[in-house]
This record gives C-alpha cells, structure tokens and sequence, in this order.
C-alpha cells in the first residue's frame, strides 16, 4: 500500500544579491527527508 | 525413471522449414492483429464505442506495458485474488497458534511487538485484526514543529519532490500527469467567499433554500470580480473556470460526523493563511507557492493506519476504482503510471498554504482502503466495480469519455468550513486486507 501526498506549499524567495544571494531560496518548503528514508506516523517530513 | 532417462536413444532431426515458415506466419499475423487492435483503441479514446447490437461497450481493462512480470500480472484476476485473500485472513486462527503465528509474522515482517497497544496477542482472531492492529498511546509523538509536514504513516519514503507542468516523477524518468492520478483538479466547489458564504449559511435557516444559494453565488461572483482572479494556478488547472459555478450534484456523505475540537484547531490553522485565501485561488507575488509530492510506501509488517500530515480541510473524496496491482518498490521501477492504474481514494481539500490532496493507494494484499469520516466508501468491492461499469456505459450513452471516477463532497460536515476537518496526526483511516 502507498500513500501520495499532493500539496500546495511556498517555495520561498530569491533574495537579492545585496542580502547575499547564492542561488538558493529563502524560505519556503524545505524537505526532511532523503529517499528510501524510513518514516513513522508524526515524524517531519519538511517545514514551511 | 534412471532407466528411461539411460535407455531412451535420442535422435536429433531438422524442423522442417515448413513448419518454421508457418511458425512465422502465424507470429506475423499475431503482431498484426495486435498492432491494429493497439491503433484502434487508440482511436476509440474518446469516442463511443458500441458492440455489435449497438450498445455501448463495457470499460476495456487497461493493459499496462512493461516487461514479461507485468505483462503475465496484468493477466491475472488482481481484484478477485485480493477479495478471496482477504477472506482467507478473515478467518479465525486456533486460539493456541495465535501467539506463534503473529510473533512467526512479526519476525519475517519486521513488526515491533512492544509497540502493539494490545500485549496480549490471543486478543486478535485473525491475521486481519493483527495486521489492522493499533498502537500504544505516546509511541508515535508528532513533531512539536507547528509548520511542519508530517508523516502520514509508518512506511519508506520512495520519491518526494516538486511538481513541474502537472506531472508526478514516480521514478527517475517515468511521470505520470497529476489529471491521471486525482482526476481533473478543477473547482467545483461554492466559491471563492469561503468566510461570507460561510456566514450567509449560518445566518440561513436549517433548511436548504434557493434564495441563499443565489446569495452565495452572487457573493462569489462580486469576489472574483473584485479580485481580477484569474483562476488557474501554473502546472495545475490546465481549464477555464467552469462559468455554472454550481455546487456539486454528487450525495454528500451523510454519515459524516464533524469533530469540533477538530474543527476550532483546523479554523485557527486556517485563519492564519494570507488574507484567507480560497485554495484554489493563485497567491500574491510575496508568498509564490508551488505543488510539492511525497510518495511513502507501507510495507506489509508496518503499522497500517495512516493519519493527517497537517490541519486540513477535506472538501471531497474520489474514488478510482481501477486494478489492483502489487506496489513494491520492484513494480513502481517497472511499471509506469502504477498509481494512476491502481485503485485509489483521491481525497481533496486546503490547507493554510493552499490546495492539499491525499491519496492512499491499494495493493493486491491490501485492497480495502478505510476513510473513518465516510462510512459510505466501499473499495474493492463487487459492487462498486458494477456500478464503475454502469457509469462508463452511461458516460458513453451520453456521448461523453468516463471521468473514471465516483465523487462525493463533505460539505455538510462543517457548514462553517465547508468540509470535514481533520487536526494534525489525527488518525484518518487505514489499509486492511483484501
């Protein structure tokens, strides 16, 4: 059995280069997981 | 045997070349009549199809391509070997071979016994009520995080990422369209006013009438006017906004019991997204969202009940009922659009951030998936795949290709949010056997 989670979530903000830019976003979704992760019922899956 | 194996002269002779070009003949012909029967169902997508006395044909069973094991899988009767399993586990183990039996289980399974809330094993008849088997309280503590996503279940993590023009990668190369796995994600809710219908609706008699239905869909209209909405957000919604903004004709669940502590959780929850936004509705400049996917896999000794990963809001449910294919690991590398052939229980509805949908997809051990709040949701079942059937002869009488799906809405759960609410790691339903 599988279960597929779909969500809308942010993806953050480039911030300019003045506030130290490096090709990364600020803030957002960020993931906790790697792939193949073994995850229990309440563990963070990512933040917003 | 010995002496046959000893004795017996073997003589090799030549085919006849003959045979060996009948043989081929006979393979040509085959590829033949498998190319044009390929072509024409092609063809026949959307379209009618209708039988030789004129009445529209029964739903095709789709059969999926990939190598020989899936191949002979797809010829097998999936739906009806899960249904006979799951009777089998039904079935009431001796009272003295229950403890060996499901330590022998939890043993090549890999279940934690210590966590079972039930210590005594003699407790469970069968192999159903282990495997449907509950949890101490305090074992599965949810992350203190506020803002985080939270696992649904016990399981393995097989793909998560963002989605990029409407498809789901299910593995490295192989997507499917996110239209294929949920159905078309189009509104066909009441609106966008959510907080002012929701009022209207509380200031209106019990009873449904006409006149405070046009009062919502006048509300909705005045804010979309306002708001300039365009109302398709990227990589989702590929269609207009249906201009009969009517509610949905599908009967609503009635068994639905809304929580109210799960409800006042969910209504604070919700009250702290931007502006209130409707889900639906495409976010400012400041906060840009996107659509995120996570694909957890439960394996068979894994606790099967499977919970909310956030405070949500579920606006309706879709219930696919298609195959019933295995979804390990082996076979989600194998065979493309697994999930979208699979039977499925397509569950819709916001978030603080916006759309969230939740999908548990059966498998042929575990074919009976279980909503708590919708006890009118039957899967794997006899009848529901008939009714699936009349549907499909029904969309094609009409001259219409089938959505494939059945829906129902919640709306009546909560007149205030619109939906049955659900709190973060409140248990939601499960997988059972057969």
């Amino acid at each position: 059995s599988t279960i597929v989670l779909v969500f809308e979530a942010p993806k953050g903000v480039r911030p300019s280069l003045d506030e130290g830019y490096k090709g990364e976003r600020k803030g957002g979704f960020r993931w906790k997981i790697h792939q193949g992760k073994k995850v229990k019922v309440g563990e963070a899956l990512g933040y917003v | 045997l010995n002496s046959a194996l000893k004795n017996t002269k073997i003589k090799w002779e030549p085919i006849p070349i003959a045979l060996g070009v009948g043989f081929l003949g006979v393979w040509q012909l085959y590829r033949i009549q498998r190319r044009e029967k390929h072509t024409q169902r092609e063809a026949d997508k959307d379209e009618v199809v209708l039988d030789q006395q004129g009445r529209p044909k029964k739903r095709e069973k789709i059969r999926p391509s990939g190598p020989w094991t899936v191949q002979i899988m797809s010829t097998l009767p999936l739906k009806a070997l899960s249904r006979l399993w799951g009777r089998f586990n039904e079935l009431d183990i001796p009272y003295y071979l229950r403890v060996p039996g499901f330590k022998l289980y939890s043993f090549i399974f890999g279940v934690n016994l210590s966590e079972v809330s039930e210590p005594d094993l003699h407790v469970y008849p069968n192999l159903a009520a282990f495997f449907y088997r509950t949890l101490k309280p305090g074992v599965r503590p949810l992350d203190p995080n506020p803002n985080a996503v939270l696992s649904p279940a016990d399981g393995k993590v097989i793909q998560f990422g963002t989605i990029e023009h409407g498809e789901v990668e299910q593995v490295k190369g192989v997507t499917y369209s996110l239209d294929a796995l949920l159905g078309s994600i189009r509104p066909t809710y009441k609106g966008p006013a959510i907080e002012a219908a929701a009022d209207a609706r509380e200031q209106a008699s019990d009873k449904h009438t006409k006149a405070g239905e046009e009062d919502i869909m006048r509300a909705d209209e005045e804010f979309a006017q306002v708001n300039g909405i365009s109302y398709t957000l990227p990589n989702l919604f590929s269609g207009p906004w249906p201009k009969d903004n009517k509610p949905s004709e599908m009967p609503s669940d009635q068994a639905t019991k809304p929580q109210p502590s799960s409800e006042a959780e969910v209504r604070a929850d919700l009250a702290l997204s931007e502006a209130k936004r409707p889900w639906w509705a495409p976010a400012s400049a400041q906060t840009p969202t996107t659509l995120y996917y996570c694909v957890i896999y439960l394996a068979p000794g894994d606790y099967h009940r499977f919970h909310s990963p956030v405070s949500w809001v579920v606006e309706s449910r879709r219930h696919f009922a298609g195959e019933l294919y295995s979804v390990s690991p082996y076979l989600q590398r194998t065979m493309p659009g697994l999930f979208t052939l699979n039977e499925r229980v397509v569950l819709l509805g916001r978030w603080r951030w916006g759309f969230f949908s939740y999908t548990p997809v059966g498998a042929t051990n575990v074919g009976s998936i279980k909503i708590n709040f919708d006890r009118e949701l039957r899967t794997n079942s006899l009848t529901t795949d008939t009714a699936a059937d009349r549907a499909a002869e029904e969309a094609a009488a009409r001259g219409e290709p089938y959505s494939g799906f059945a829906e129902a809405t919640y709306e009546n759960a909560s007149r205030v949010l619109g939906g049955h609410a659900l709190k973060r790691g409140e248990e939601m339903g499960g997988f059972q056997l057969g």
